[in-house]
């Protein structure tokens, strides 16, 4: 099963 | 003062059609070197990055930075007052409560006013890293787009896999599979249909057919698609304007 991973994950805030 | 002039109302209306589905409310930046804007869909999963350049605008001034909240729904309604080939000009004042559209048709010296109110919306801008990719791809839209809404009738998942010379789509559902493999090639006499592969390090990645759906609505704007993907990291689908781009960056899903 795969999971879906969210922008967030990858992106900081800026 | 905000003045933008595009030649042609259609290139706005493909640029707003390419992403308005996957997000509503958007802030666009304008400044005196253009207009950015950037927006991440309701489930997180989707980050739209958009940047239309001083050089995509017939005329452009813009001597304070203005910020307007749009909901592209109430934009879209509007845009389709205009005709494709007026020119639509957007204008707003330097503390706006609303957005002018106006179209002009200088053939038939018809011109159509529109305001549209803006919104105060609370989106914060994500910091978009330089990101080392593992492979870059760039292929024609219109076949990226073929490809997406083929498989993506079987499976809520689409796999992309890219080895040494290879480009592997793969959907596997309940009804059945279905892949397309691609070779890199160059067509001399078309290149806009040639496939060009750059790669450091294979992928095996996986992306929500539902999300790939929304990024190919980009496809009316560029003949070719840019797509950067990366093990550990979005992928990048980028489609190129005269100046600026339309970008999407893209979750993968993951094992569990």
């Amino acid at each position: 099963k795969r999971k879906q991973s969210t922008i967030e994950e990858f992106f900081g805030k800026s | 003062m905000l003045e933008a002039k595009f030649e042609e109302a259609s290139l706005f209306k493909r640029i707003i059609d390419g992403f308005k589905d996957c997000v509503q409310l958007v802030n666009f930046q304008c400044k005196e070197d253009g207009i950015i804007a950037q927006a991440v869909d309701d489930s997180r999963v989707l980050l739209v990055s958009l940047e239309i350049g001083i050089e995509a605008f017939q005329n452009y001034r813009c001597d304070h930075p203005v910020t307007l909240g749009i909901d592209l729904t109430s934009l879209s309604k509007i845009l389709r007052c205009g005709n494709n080939s007026d020119t639509l000009t957007l204008i707003a004042d330097d503390t706006p409560d609303t957005v002018l559209l106006l179209f002009e048709d200088t053939k038939k010296d018809r011109v159509a006013e529109y305001s549209l109110k803006l919104m105060d919306i609370d989106a914060a801008f994500l910091k978009i890293e330089d990101l080392a990719y593992d492979c870059t791809l760039m292929m024609p839209s219109s076949e990226f787009s073929k490809i997406v809404r083929d498989l993506s009738q079987l499976s809520d998942s689409l796999n992309i896999m890219i080895t040494k010379e290879t480009i592997k789509f793969v959907a596997d559902g309940d009804i059945g599979s279905g892949s397309v493999i691609l070779k890199p090639f160059v067509n001399m006499d078309k290149p806009e249909d040639s496939i060009k592969l750059e790669m450091d390090q294979p992928v095996d990645l996986t992306f929500g057919s539902k999300y790939l759906l929304d990024i190919v609505k980009g496809s009316a704007l560029a003949e070719k698609v840019g797509i950067r993907l990366s093990s550990e990291a979005p992928a990048l689908f980028q489609f190129d304007l005269k100046s600026g781009y339309l970008q999407f960056f893209l979750a993968p899903k993951f094992n569990d």
